[in-house]
Parts: C-alpha cells; structure tokens; sequence
C-alpha cells in the first residue's frame, strides 16, 4: 500500500461529508445509499465515523463535475478518467469529484425505478421478453397511450410484474408547473413544441411546459432522464438516439461501433450525423458509484495507488461484486487510524419496560390487496406472525462504546414523540428520551429490535394520539404499526404524494386525525383515517413558519411544540394564537437532550 | 472470401483525445499520472522507455520497458485521475 507524502490523515474520528450536487444516472437515493455504503468500507476497519451534514463545513465534499469543474484538473469526457479525489486537509483536500460524463450506474447497467403499474417501485430488469422478443430499454409497445414501461423481472409473459419508466407524460421535476407532466404542443416564444426542449437555457436541461401555452401561463417542469436511452458524454448528452440515423451515407436502426476504435457502442440524437453531427454514447453497463467512491474515499483518508492489481486502491476501475476491501488495503488505513475497536463486555443491565402489544396470532390486518410486498429495499416484512417483540431485548442502556453516545451523533436521521417519550433515531439505532424521568436517556436500542419491518435509515416519523398508530417514513416508502402489526411498506403514491415527492422529511399532528407531512419546504394534510393528503392543501413552509431555514432536515412537534431540525440546530416554533412564531433555537444534543 | 472492410475512422465532434497515435497517448498518458515530467519529454526512446519502466513496475505489469499490447490496454483501461506517482 502506498500512503500520501508524510502520512497526510485526518487528526479526528467523526469524519463529515457533504453530497453537494446529483448526476442524473441515478435516483437520488440510491445515489445517497452508495455514498453511505462506500464509507462504512472504510469504517468497518477503522475507529473512524462518518456522518452526512449539508454544508460547505464538512471534511469530506463530493461533487459531480465534468471537464473543466473548478479545480485546475480537468475531467476528460467519458471513460478514460472517471474521479479523483484530494488526500486529507483543509478546504479542498480531502474532497472527491465524479466525472459526469460517465453513465453511473451500480456496475451492472442503468438503474430505472418504476412509477405506478403492480412491481411498488422495484426497478427495471433489462433485458426482459415481452412476446417473446428482448427489450433492453423501456418500450411503449403493447401500450396505446405510447407511456414508456418495463417489466421488473426478467420475463414479462410469465410474471406479469411491470412499471411505468420515468417520462414526462408522468411528471415533471421541480420547476413551478408542481411536478404535473408536460403538455405537448405547448407554445414558447411563438414556437410550438411536440417534446422536451433544452431551448431559452444556457444550462442544458431539457424542460417542457406543463399548461399549452408557456408564453402566456409561465408554467414549467424538468423532464425526467430517460437513462435507459438517453446518450452520455458526445455532444448531446441526455438526448435520445433516433433510429433509424444516416452515417456516411449508410442507414443505422441500432447502435454502432462504426467509425470509433474504441469499440464503443455510439449513435445519432438525430435522423442524419452527416448533417447534422449530433452524437452520444449508448448506455452500457456503466461505472459501479459505489466502486468508484470507494477508491475515492480511500484517497480522501489518506490513501495513495496500490500496485495490487486486486485490491481497491489499485488506480484501474474494474467490477466486483464480492467485498471490495483487499488485505493490502486494510493494511495501509490501519497504518493510518489503526483498527476498528472491539466493543467492551459489558455485566447485563434491567430490562427497560415494554410498550403494550396486540396478541401476535390475530388474522393479518392488510386487505389482501394490500398485502405487504418485497420493497426494493428489503425482503417482506414480518407482520404479525414474527415472533413478538416486547420491546428493546438485551440492549444496555449504558452506551457499548462512545460511538453509541447519543451525546456524541451530530444530526439524527429522525426524531418522534412516541408514547410520551421524544425518540431518536440513527442508522438503525435509537433513544428514548423523556423529560418526566429527570431528564434520563435510555438506548441505543436497534430499531429492528422494537420494529422488525424497518429499515436501518429512516426520515421521519409520528405517532397518532387517536389510533396509536405509529407511521415511520424512508424515501418513498412508509410503514404503519399499530402495535406489532405493521403494513408496509407501501409507497408515497398511496397517501396521494406524487413522485416529485422524494422523502417525508416530517410530521406535525394537528389533532382531529389530522397531520401536516412535510417533504423539504412543503406540506401537505394528512388524514390518518383515509391515510391519503389532500391535494388542495398543499402549503410553503416559507411562508406558513417564517424565520425556520428552509433545507430542515427533520420537523416533529414535542410538547405541543414544533421543532425543525438544521445540522445541529433546531428552530422551536410556538403556535399560539394562530400565529407561528420561532420562540427558541438550540442545539438539539445541548439544549435538549442536556448533553454535557 | 470476403475481404474485411479497412475501419474508417471519423473525428466525432465534442470529443477529447481523437486518434492519438499510441506514441501520443502514451506520452500524455506518463506526463497526466506522474510518471515523466516536462524537462523529460522529448523525443529519445530512452526516456519514453523509462517512463514506460517505472508504469509498468508500479502497475504491477511486465517490465518491458517497450509500448507492448498489454501496457497499451492498461493505458486505455477507465480508471482515477489521482497521479500514481509524485505530490
């Protein structure tokens, strides 16, 4: 292994980083996931903690960037050099670029989540045989209304299990035209358009308007990538090819090598490259950002090339899917942070006592059609014939070791009152807290433990005074438990969240079964009966909480009290009289939870 | 039987790096990873093949010393722009 000129390390354990901006290849969340799962490589062998913030401060700054992107070392379009990254230090050092001409993708091909249709989500299996025939894109064939869709498994005609693909006949993305699909024709600047267009930008994005006429109505959406046509790098990326293209006077109805002596796949974004010159790389099975970023991070904490061919730190990219980590890499970080602590026998402490339960043998209580299903992320859930969980078994309530110091975790992935106690939750752990007990903290209790259904990150939950129903919340999924039982998970689309929505970043009962969801800097009632919101309601933090930052990552009331959770702060927000007024603002371990 | 066609090869617009002869893009390639500096380019087979030493050693490849087939493919391989040798 190879270490940077004088051992250049970072000097603290809790190492922070920021994912300042997303490549398009992927959903944000699996983009997040592959961050997050290539620094726990890393922390799985070192004493080292890695925990996410949202500002410029953090140790660690990924960014996706091509050619020239700001630092003097320019990215050189796709393949050849994919990232880099700055060994550890102030500012600069220690950030790590993405190279976004490449197709990112998980190594395996371009990852398209699904919308709607019987598959919740899962994402598209290609190939797949629809009549017998291949697909290895999403295809508006066998559809009238020529939406775009998949098949999630490998074979549509015996499995029957399908999505639709992102398109802007679904929705559009941010903009002001509030995620509703384009209109087509619309008219902008005089000029009738039939597809997305990239005209009137200087950014490149392709964008439609979501009423008939743009000039007059000022409405408008970003539409969808379709990374599974859509070309990268060349000099109309995002573009989908057009067959059949003319190329030195021959005729193309597929992708071509002709003309390159790379061997890679190529076409036109329009129906002539003699005239017309427009080109991109066909999708392919990409770079593996997980892969990627692993390497990147080993550079970040200190790490320099190996000349192992096998092992991580080796500069050449090449696809595993087994372990990353070689022995000549977990060689080199221990030289620099030494090894990961084994956790302390601890003597067994008093059981904590239990929250109620319903008797575990009851029928299910999900309406066939509602049967829980295998999410993207996890098998099926248990429901209630899993064993029963009398609460938190085993866990101690004297920390294992200080990285479980609830004192010691700067931002929580979610906060909730849950049967009178405030609970904290990270990364598949949790705390309880109550005021009442003088203050006392009890946990980490492992999430799993209490809700088996869960997943090990979640962002935000509550509970309904009425129903005692419990609602916990992770990128567009949501489970409900009512005791043991658990439904879910089900998508955000059944509450009536359009997918623009990407996460439920909080929760603020309002009594009389209703509660205000929030997703980034809206909301929207929420009926705990009906469990659907009411598209009509939707509403602008901005303007119904002034003075509270408008990127808050989790929002919970404790009290009769709103609370909206920044980095480390939380701005306190008092009701009273109708009026919404900011009455405090702490720290959440500090002023809260009284951390020394 | 039919004779193959001679591949045409064409300057696709937008693109860096088209058709670099292999002498060009080693050249570029030991100067980007660290493996010669300025004062060294020039044009004597003896500080190319240094160069073309000491990435091959680093890279754990035969030691040639010569821009043989399997440094090439190395060369063209995708991989991370952090220079293998040097600050």
């Amino acid at each position: 292994f190879q270490t940077f000129e004088g051992d250049l390390k970072w000097h603290h354990r809790d190492i922070t980083y920021w994912i300042q901006n997303y490549s398009e290849d992927l959903p944000r969340d699996v983009i997040d996931d592959a961050f997050a799962r290539a620094f726990a490589v890393w922390s799985a062998v070192t004493p080292l903690t890695f925990t996410r913030v949202y500002g410029p401060e953090a140790d660690i700054l990924i960014q996706f960037g091509v050619r020239e992107h700001g630092d003097g070392y320019p990215f050189d379009g796709k393949n050849g050099l994919l990232a880099h990254a700055f060994p550890p230090g102030p500012g600069i050092q220690g950030d790590a670029h993405f190279d976004d001409e490449e197709l990112w993708t998980l190594g395996k091909g371009v990852v398209v989540p699904t919308h709607f249709g019987n598959a919740d989500g899962a994402p598209c299996h290609f190939p797949f045989t629809f009549e017998g025939r291949s697909y290895s894109a999403c295809t508006t064939d066998g559809r009238s209304d020529d939406t775009p869709w998949c098949s999630t498994t490998a074979d549509y005609d015996t499995d029957r299990r399908f999505g639709f693909c992102p398109s802007e006949k679904l929705y559009t993305q941010d903009g002001n035209g509030d995620g509703k699909p384009c209109v087509f024709p619309f008219t902008f600047e005089g000029r009738s358009y039939s597809t997305c267009t990239t005209d009137g930008r200087s950014d490149g994005y392709r964008w439609c308007s979501t009423t008939a006429n743009y000039d007059q109505d000022k409405l408008f959406g970003f539409c969808p990538t379709r990374v599974d046509s859509a070309v990268t790098g060349g000099n109309s990326a995002g573009e989908p090819c057009v067959f059949p293209f003319i190329f030195l006077g021959k005729q193309y109805s597929t992708c071509t090598r002709e003309g390159r002596g790379d061997g890679h796949l190529w076409c036109a974004t329009t129906s002539n490259f003699d005239r017309d010159k427009k080109w991109g790389f066909c999708p392919d099975q990409g770079y593996s950002l997980f892969l990627v970023a692993a390497h990147e991070f080993g550079h970040a904490l200190g790490l320099d090339h190996s000349s192992v061919p096998e092992a991580l730190m080796y500069p050449m990219y090449s696809f595993t899917e087994g372990p990353p980590l070689h022995e000549d890499d977990v060689k080199g970080i221990q030289h620099l942070y030494g090894p990961r602590p084994e956790p302390q026998p601890q003597p067994p402490t008093a059981q904590p006592t239990a929250p109620p339960t319903v008797c575990a043998t009851g029928p299910p209580t999900t309406r066939p059609s509602e049967r829980p299903t295998a999410g993207p992320t996890g098998p099926p859930a248990a429901g209630p014939t899993g064993p029963p969980t009398a609460g938190p078994s085993e866990a101690p309530t004297v920390p294992v070791d200080p990285a479980e110091d609830i004192c010691k975790v700067n931002i929580f992935d979610a906060i909730a009152e849950i049967r009178n106690y405030l609970h904290f939750f990270k990364e598949g752990k949790y705390w309880r807290f109550s005021k009442g007990k003088g203050r006392r903290v009890q946990g980490p209790f492992l999430i799993t433990d209490t809700w088996p259904a869960l997943p090990r990150k979640l962002d935000s939950a509550f509970e309904d005074q009425l129903t005692k129903k419990t609602f916990f919340f992770s990128g567009r999924q949501v489970w409900v438990y009512t005791g043991t039982s658990v439904v879910g998970p089900r998508r955000l689309d059944k509450l009536g969240l359009g997918p623009e929505v990407t996460q439920v970043t909080g929760a603020l009962p309002q009594g009389g079964g209703k509660v205000l969801l929030f997703s980034r800097q809206r909301f929207w009632s929420f009926d705990v009966k009906t469990q659907t919101v009411d598209p009509r309601s939707a509403g602008s933090v901005e303007q119904t909480y002034p003075g509270v930052p408008l990127n808050t990552h989790d929002i919970f009331q404790y009290q009769e009290k709103a609370y909206f959770c920044q980095d480390r702060f939380y701005w306190r927000v008092n009701s009273r009289n109708e009026v919404n007024q900011v009455d405090e603002v702490g720290y959440v371990t500090f002023d809260i939870l009284q951390c020394p | 039987a039919p004779r193959p066609h001679k591949p045409t090869v064409v300057v696709f617009p937008g693109e860096l790096r088209t058709n670099l002869t292999d002498k060009e893009l080693a050249e570029e390639y030991l100067f980007r990873y660290g493996y010669t500096h300025v004062a060294e380019l020039s044009n004597d087979k003896q500080s190319l093949s240094r160069g073309l030493r000491l990435l091959q050693r680093r890279l754990a490849l035969p030691e040639t010393g010569e821009l043989d087939k399997t440094t090439l493919e190395a060369m063209r391989a995708p991989r991370c722009g952090v220079p293998d040798l040097g600050k």
